[in-house]
């Protein structure tokens, strides 16, 4: 564990209450792509099911169940409680564009081929692209409200943290996972659009919104 | 061959 780890893991904490603070408080889900927060939800269960094989450390289970609960918590809210709040109409992303290619690739390039690192692999490699139907989302309507963006930023800075993480441990432990390092930077790079938009007019009081 | 680091990360 070092700073930008112990940083990643935390922006990814608050990118989640952040989400679900912003459904509880104002009842609604609007903005929030559905199709992106499923795509999540099996991301984190499969990459976790390692939960009852591996054992890393209380903090490491203490995470691994929060980041599981609050993803079924998000689809529940938004399927259910709140369905009514839901922007379907404009949350169109095709997910079977993205769930086809990652499936092939974790078949294809892992570290071993076997049930529990193929689905690592295949976890690894659909969060990379998982935030593509809010962001498609989010360029359809040309808007976002102020608190989606700032989930949108602490997720997107969650993986950016990582890289220094992966920097910092290859120079101290020698250690690195090729996978892992190449999906982190594609998903940091998906962000960038965003990030920049987020720098010149969200921190700058205004509402994120594209041009037309 | 070789077995696999243990995967510590989130």
């Amino acid at each position: 564990m070092n700073v930008f780890r112990l940083a990643g893991d935390m922006s990814h904490l608050l990118a989640i209450i952040i989400l679900l603070l912003k459904i509880w408080k104002t009842r609604s889900c609007a903005g929030i792509s559905g199709r992106s927060q499923l795509l999540f939800a099996l991301t984190y269960t499969a990459r976790y099911l390692d939960l009852v094989t591996n054992w890393v450390s209380l903090y490491n289970t203490v995470m691994k169940v929060f980041f599981i609960a609050t993803s079924y918590a998000t689809i529940y809210l938004m399927y259910l409680k709140f369905k009514a709040t839901y922007d379907s109409n404009h949350d169109t992303f095709r997910v079977e564009f993205l769930l086809l290619p990652v499936t092939i690739l974790a078949l294809v390039l892992n570290h071993e081929f076997s049930f529990m690192e193929i689905l690592w692999t295949f976890s690894i490699y659909l969060e990379a692209v998982a935030i593509l139907p809010q962001l498609f989302m989010v360029s359809k309507t040309g808007e976002a409200e102020s608190i989606t963006s700032h989930y949108l930023f602490a997720l997107g800075s969650y993986r950016l943290l990582y890289i220094f993480n992966w920097i910092w441990r290859y120079y101290t432990e020698e250690y690195y996972d090729l996978i892992a390092i190449i999906a982190g930077v594609v998903q940091t790079v998906l962000y960038c659009d965003f990030f920049y938009l987020y720098f010149t007019k969200v921190l700058k009081g205004k509402k994120l919104q594209l041009p037309a | 061959c070789c077995k696999l680091p243990q995967k510590d990360e989130l």
